[in-house]
């Protein structure tokens, strides 16, 4: 899986 | 997403719409760096390109397409729009800004959470994002009259990333194995370059006058 999760910020 | 996290993104965007209410409505960019203002449209590129591979949210998405789309549209204002563009302090706004973006680039290639593509631009963006006030801050060392937009503009833009610092706090302690060093440090290099400038804002504004960097 490609997401990590601070990519969920901007 | 919780609340610090909300009001950093809102400080985030608040400080652009303060920087496009002085471009339009005084058709002047008078004290702002338009290397750093390249350097942003920079780090948002490089940033976002996930924008339309990863789905997060249409929050997400939106406020994507809005730093996008304001940086390049400040830094289009500032070099080709005929009134503002006269404005620019060209021979105050000095600083060599390509020698911030190779050591950027060097250190996302050596450094990063995992070696690939978008990981590594991610990582670059939050590299350079922690450097790219240094051409304001310079300039507004320079700058004898500065405005109060553009003040207010750079104090949001710091005050923006101090709250993300609190944001990552609350997250290491409600959420599992959240865990960003990277993320970290370049946040807090980016708010500790700041230091100075917090600090005459909070004289300037404590003694009620106008806010000039010593020499």
């Amino acid at each position: 899986e490609e997401n990590t999760s601070h990519h969920d910020e901007l | 997403m919780n609340i610090l996290r909300l009001a950093g993104d809102m400080t985030h965007l608040i400080s652009v719409i303060v920087l496009l209410l002085k471009i339009h409505s005084i058709k002047s960019c008078a004290g702002i760096s338009l290397k750093t203002q390249e350097l942003y449209a920079l780090v948002f590129v490089s940033r976002y390109l996930n924008i339309f591979t990863d789905f997060i949210s249409l929050y997400n998405t939106i406020m994507k397409l809005i730093f996008l789309g304001t940086s390049f549209s400040i830094v289009w204002y500032m070099r080709y729009h005929k009134i503002v563009r006269r404005s620019y302090d060209k021979d105050q706004d000095t600083f060599r800004h390509y020698f911030l973006v190779l050591p950027c680039l060097i250190l996302a290639l050596l450094i990063n959470e995992r070696f690939t593509f978008k990981e590594i631009m991610w990582t670059f963006s939050l590299y350079l994002e922690a450097v790219a006030i240094l051409p304001q801050l310079v300039l507004l060392q320079r700058t004898k009259n500065t405005d109060n937009l553009t003040v207010q503009y750079i104090f949001l833009l710091g005050a923006y990333r101090a709250l993300y610092i609190l944001n990552w706090i609350y997250r290491y302690f409600t959420e599992p194995d959240y865990l960003h060093w990277i993320t970290w440090i370049s946040g807090l290099v980016q708010t500790i370059l700041y230091g100075d400038f917090f600090y005459y804002y909070f004289l300037s504004w404590k003694n009620n006058v106008k806010l000039q960097l010593p020499a």
